[in-house]
Order: structure tokens, then sequence, then C-alpha cells
């Protein structure tokens, strides 16, 4: 996370590490359920083998050494239809839901967030220098109509209707690389709801280039299915 | 018919105005107080207000355009919409709105004044003309529309030039057009804004109140150069529409040339530097600094040169600079006195909570009670208010941060709802928060016991009390085993829980059930050999709310 602050400490509980067998944060990931994690398909790249991944919960420091901290190995990888930056991960046993680990809530299928919404990113990505390194990190800033969001001194037309864009028009702050698979949330009638999954940007926290979140409302049903079915 | 008599009325919540004469009346419905305001005969009545509780009905000469509006809890302000257009119907016999320059841009005479010109029509000669001020008016029916005596001694009268009511037409960039053009420029039928079909979209009606996005009409709710609308037709998204630009020039600011007051949305001098020393990059130019912020875009925002503005609601003016590595800094452009001091940190550490009346609250929250966004301390849109960091310095009114300024009870805010001018915070008093834990546990959001698999895959899987009666979907031990079928014998002899022994316990497959009201849980025969059954691990409903961290997260917004 570029600029934004740390956070306090399991105040975002849906957010997971997601990490390699030697324990190497590389993504994040979102709790959406005890036994269930929603990523993006683009961390899955590097292996299609669910036993090259581990998934870390409860955590507040990059060290993990939190005595709240969950690990749990992946069993199942359910990626999203194709073109699509989404994917679900099956862990081997439910999460032990508690204050520090807790899921996030799902939208309502095909609900668009209302231009202007006031969202939140999280992770322990990449901060280009702007401090927090090592900790959970957050910042706020409005979702961007994607009408806006590709105008050709914006994105230009790159995305698409099942994304969507959140950021600060000036630049300045950001998620970034590290950060991927993580959640964006938005807070409504006293309850934070998964809008998107960080998936991609043109650089980070520049201005005018927001940054692209999977829009998770467009994939409600498939979410479900695959649960359901797994 | 009753509820059309409203239908010429602007409704305000929470809005009041004090001002002699006035008619006051018990009533029993809101619309037996439009019609005595519409007989009312000693005045000409411009609003009332409405107090529902008690039945009051006060009729008034007044109206948001020529009076404060106060703040007052369940009061209403209804204002007659005929006396709140600044355009004129016909030759404007009934024009009431507040333009005071006549055409040549000369500042008119007060109309009970006498210098320069001794008028002849005066407020006694023409009563129920509403001759107030120096505003235009037509009391003598001129062919020619609304007029005033000039303060120019060489010039008695002139027209106003005032825009015509039926003439569609736009001013700047149209973000103020409220008409009713419904097609795009090549012939598209606009898509409603309250629609979904055939284009998602993230422009909500009321999500956004202050844009004013009507049925299908044509908007500009982003700062595009003009106004658009989402098409009717699945391969066009959106397109602008053909919109013909006003005749009369746009409204009139009062050009603010060696300070800045509020955001400096009205400065129009010539500082050009930015706070640490840089040259400011020509508006017109994108280099080094590519933009939005042209001049066709804002054709009203006075971005000439490289001076410092603020077209884009920004916290004071500011300007692109010439040096690659800073794209855009603020200006030393000094504060006409009525702006809070420097930022300060402006998330206290602890909770998001206010202490006694909330008059020392400084923290972030910037949305009400029903979820409204809060308008801007320093803006007058879409409510013109006194409650400026000018006029009270001390009360820290930055932005559009909840705050309580003039000792009410909450911390509160003027809302971006046109239709709803004040209402209390989103936040609760720091001495009646239960313990955060228990904050959380709010039964009606509790999530339910997960009910037989088929039904509700998304429920999540958790149990209620000592889980006798769970029916998820859970199928292995805390340490990670799976669990034996309840009907089978390996690697597990047992008689005692079985399907036929308890047809009533949910015993199918191998999840885990409770039949013996076990008072830890749930648990299941093991498919481990050296052990025979265990607990399984499944979490409580009562913690298992989605969405609701018990730790409440900072939500650093990212400016």
């Amino acid at each position: 996370i570029v600029g934004g602050c740390i956070s306090k400490p399991h105040s975002w509980p849906w957010q997971i590490s997601l990490r390699t067998r030697s324990r190497i944060h590389f993504c994040g990931g979102t709790l959406i359920d005890a036994q269930w994690v929603l990523t993006a398909a683009h961390c899955l790249e590097r292996s299609d083998s669910p036993s090259a991944y581990k998934v870390l919960l409860g955590i507040h420091t990059e060290k993990a050494n939190e005595p709240s901290k969950q690990e749990r190995d992946v069993v199942k990888i359910i990626k999203g239809p194709a073109s699509t930056d989404i994917a679900l991960l099956k862990l081997d046993r439910p999460a032990l839901i508690n204050d520090k680990v807790s899921p996030a809530c799902l939208p309502e299928k095909d609900y668009i967030v209302p231009s202007n919404t006031e969202c939140y990113v999280t992770g322990w990505g990449e901060t280009q220098g702007s401090g927090g390194e090592g900790y959970l990190k957050e910042t706020g800033f409005p979702v961007i109509e994607n009408k806006v969001c590709n105008r050709p001194s914006f994105l230009n037309g790159r995305v698409k209707d099942h994304e969507m864009c959140a950021g600060n028009i000036e630049g300045g702050t950001d998620s970034c690389q590290g950060d991927s698979g993580g959640p964006l949330v938005c807070y409504a009638q006293n309850t934070f709801v998964l809008q998107g999954v960080t998936s991609w940007g043109l650089g980070c926290a520049n201005a005018m280039k927001p940054g692209v979140y999977t829009r998770v409302s467009k994939f409600v049903d498939w979410i479900e299915r695959s649960m359901k079915q797994n | 018919q009753r509820t059309d008599v409203l239908e010429a009325y602007v409704k305000t919540d929470g809005a009041w105005i004090i001002k002699l004469p006035k008619s006051q009346y018990t009533v029993k419905t809101v619309e037996e107080c439009a019609v005595k305001c519409d007989k009312e005969v000693s005045f000409t009545c411009r609003s009332f207000l409405y107090i529902e509780k008690d039945q009051d009905c006060v009729t008034l000469p007044a109206n948001s355009k020529t009076d404060q509006i106060l703040r007052r809890m369940s009061a209403t302000l209804y204002e007659k919409k005929v006396y709140l257009l600044e355009c004129v119907n016909g030759i404007g016999k009934d024009y009431r709105g507040t333009k005071s320059r006549s055409k040549s841009g000369k500042m008119c005479q007060r109309w009970e004044g006498t210098f320069p010109h001794l008028p002849n029509i005066t407020p006694k000669t023409h009563p129920k003309a509403d001759l107030e001020s120096n505003f235009c008016r037509n009391p003598d029916e001129d062919k020619g529309g609304p007029w005033c005596y000039t303060t120019d001694p060489e010039k008695r009268w002139e027209h106003c030039n005032i825009q015509d009511c039926t003439e569609e037409c736009m001013q700047c960039s149209g973000e103020n057009y409220r008409g009713k053009i419904s097609t795009s420029m090549s012939g598209f039928t606009c898509q409603r804004w309250d629609s979904q079909q055939p284009h998602n979209h993230g422009y909500i009606p009321s999500a956004l109140p202050d844009k004013y996005l009507e049925e299908n009409y044509c908007r500009n709710p982003d700062g595009e150069p003009k106004p658009w609308c989402f098409t009717n037709n699945p391969t066009k998204r959106w397109e602008f529409c053909t919109i013909p630009r006003c005749t009369t020039e746009p409204p009139t600011i009062v050009p603010e040339l060696t300070c800045a007051s509020g955001e400096g949305s009205s400065y129009r001098g010539t500082i050009s530097v930015t706070v640490s020393g840089k040259t400011c990059q020509a508006w017109a130019s994108q280099s080094p600094q590519k933009h939005s912020r042209t001049s066709e875009n804002y054709p009203c925002k006075g971005l000439d040169g490289n001076y410092c503005r603020n077209p884009d609601n920004e916290r004071s003016p500011w300007c692109y600079t010439t040096d690659p590595e800073t794209r855009w800094e603020y200006c030393s452009v000094p504060s006409c006195g009525d702006t809070p001091g420097p930022e300060e940190p402006v998330i206290p550490e602890g909770e998001e909570c206010y202490e006694g009346d909330g008059s020392s609250y400084r923290g972030a929250m910037s949305e009400t009670i029903s979820g409204k966004k809060c308008q801007f301390w320093t803006s007058m849109e879409p409510h013109r208010h006194s409650k400026t960091p000018l006029n009270f310095p001390k009360a820290d009114l930055r932005r559009n941060l909840c705050r309580n300024p003039d000792g009410d009870r909450a911390p509160w805010c003027y809302t971006t709802d046109p239709s709803v001018r004040w209402e209390y915070c989103n936040l609760e008093r720091c001495d009646n928060i239960p313990n955060t834990q228990e904050s959380q546990t709010n039964p009606s959001q509790t999530a339910t016991q997960a009910t037989p698999v088929e039904s509700a895959p998304s429920k999540i899987d958790c149990k209620v009390g000592n889980g006798a009666d769970y029916r998820g979907a859970t199928s292995t031990t805390l340490m990670g085993i799976t669990c034996q079928a309840w009907s089978s014998m390996t690697p597990h002899q047992h008689a005692s829980f079985t399907p036929e022994t308890h047809p009533d316990k949910g015993l199918e497959s191998n999840q885990c059930r409770n039949p013996d009201n076990d008072v830890n849980g749930p648990w299941c025969y093991t498919t481990d050999r050296s052990k025979k059954w265990d607990y399984c691990q499944i979490p409580d409903c009562e913690s298992l709310k989605c969405g609701q961290p018990a730790t409440k997260p900072k939500r650093c917004f990212g400016r």
C-alpha cells in the first residue's frame, strides 16, 4: 500500500496472506467463509498445485509471529471464468472464527458501487517508501466510475465491465505489488462489504491511473455455485 | 388533488426562517398549509414552514433567496418554485429572482433609493410587484422584460437580459443544467439514471442527490465538458448531448483578486507560484504534466495563463507545477481570514465517538446518521449557511467533517442532499458504547445457524449454543481427521448413534452432529483407528457476523 497508514492490529479480520510453501508472502486474499478464501487468479500463476500454497490468517505483521496466527493449507484451487482475475481457494479445514479472524460480507449479485463511495484496500504489499513496511497497511479512496476511468487521460478503455476503479485522481495513494488478490471493501450501514479484488494498475499511486479491481458482485453466482459444488 | 398543491413547492427538511411579517395557523396536513400560503392576502407568500409534530403552519414572504435559512429539528421548509426561478416566463411580470445587474453589467439601484436617479416606480407605487433590494423586476409589464434603475448617473434604467425559462440551454460545462433534453447527440434515447439496463453504471441518483440525476435527462455529474447520458442502445454505453449554450452570460461571481475565501473557487488573482516556490504550469499546456483541467472542460473557472485557481473543490487554489517531479501543489494565496489553521492530525487514536455534546469532537466522520454525505463547511451548495470557519474559528470546521460549532447536543453537518438541510452524524457517545465485543453482537445481524446443506451453501457454517440442532456440512474433527459415516461400522463399531437409532438427529453421511446433547458441541466417530471419536471445530454463529470487525479499523483516507 502506497501512502495510507498502518492499520490497527486485526481491524481487517478477513485479510489473509497468501504464501509460498517456504512461507514467503506474495499476495493477499479475503476470507469469505470459514473454509474459503477469494483471491486473484494472477496470484496463482506460479503453480497449479494447491500444495504450493499456504494461507495465514489472524496476523498483523509480515513476520506473522502473533499468537492469533492460524495457518492452513490449500486443498483446492478454483479459477474464475476465462480472462477474469478472480479465484477461490479451499482451506484444508475451517478457520477458527474469532475476534481476529472473521469473514467479509459478499455483495448482492450485480450490485454496482455508486460513484464516489468511500472504499478501503489493505495489504502487506509494496509501499514505495511511504512507510509501514512489514505491517498491514490500509488506505481509503473513492470509487471512480468506469466511464471516467476509461477516459483517454485515465486508463483509456482498458477497464472491463467486470472490473472497477478506485483511487485518488491526483495520485499519491494506491494498492501496489504484493497487495494483489486482497480485499477492496466499501462501508455501508455499519458493515464492510467486499466489492473488489485487487487486480492491476499502471504503476502504483500515479495521477489519473487509479487501481483496478475485479468487481466481486459480478461473480456472486460463480462463488456460491463453486463453494456448494466443492 | 390535494397533493398536487405541493407540486409547486420545493421541500427542505430541517430548515427554518425567522422573518416578519408572517402568519401562523394550526392545520391537520401539510397540504392545508400550502393552501394557506396560496391564499395568503396580507403579503406575497413565498414559502411556509410546517412542523408536523405540533401541526404548526407559518406562512412567510421570505425564501432562501432573500433570507438566511436557519437550522431546526423536525421543521420543514416549503418554498414556491416560481420564486426560486432565475429565468423569466414570457415578459417576466412574475420574475422574482435575484439578478441585480443590467445587461451591460451596470449594478442596479435599490428600488426605494433616490440616488443617482429619482424613480417614479417605487415599492409604494407598485406594492404587489415585490420591488425588493435592487433586484431586476418588470412592474410596468415592459415588453423587453425585467429592468432596473442603474447606479450609473448617465443611464437612468436598462433591461436585465434574463434567460427565458423555456429556453433549454446550459452555462459553463452544464454542471448545473436542469433541463429535460433526453436524447444524445446522435439521437439515441437516454437510459434512465435509476436503471441498470442496458448499461450497468455507478451514477446512482440516491447516492448523488446533489447531481439531480432525474428521469433520463442529460446531466453532467462528473466534470465532462458538457452534459451526457447512458444510452438505450446496448452498443453505445454513453454519449454527449447537444445542448445549446445560454445567450445570457453565466452567473457572475464576485472575483477575489488579492486573497481567497473558503476554498478559493472565486479567486481570480495573479499568483502563479506554489507553496514550495515552484512556478505554475500554464493551464493550456500539457507539459510537463498531462491533465484534464483545461478551460474547455472548465469554461467558467478562470483557467487563464498559469495563475493559481481552484476549479474542482480542492481545499484551496493550486496549480500543476513546471517541475516534472512535482505534479501539482497548493499555492501561497493569502486567505481572506476564514479558513482553519494548518491541517492537524484529524483522527485521534481513540475510538470514533464523541464526549459530552461533541463540541470537542475532532474525528474524521463525514457521514450522517441516515448515511448522507456531509457538505463542505466552506461550501454554500446545496445549502447556504453561516456556519463557516470565519464565523466559528475555534470549531475546527474542516473539509466536510462532522462538528458541533453551535452547542447542539451532538456533532452534525449540512448534507449534500438538497432536500435535507442538516442531520446528526453517524457517531455514538463514548460513554454509551458498550464493551467492543458486545457491541458487535447485534442479535438482529447474527449469522443464523447453518441449515441443511442444500439450501444454504452461502450461509457461514456455524453452531448455536452446544450445536444440538447443528445441521451444517463440517465433517472433520478439531485435528483435521475425516469423520466416519454414522451408518458405517468401520473402522469403529458402534451401536449407540446411527440414523436408525436417532432418526431425528440429522445423522447424515459423515457430518458432525451432537445427538447426545454433549455440552462441548458436535462430534463424530473418526476414520483414524487410534481415535474412536473427537469433537469438531465449528465456529459459534454469535461471533460470525461478516463485515463487522471486533476492532474498529482506522479507516485512514488516503488523501
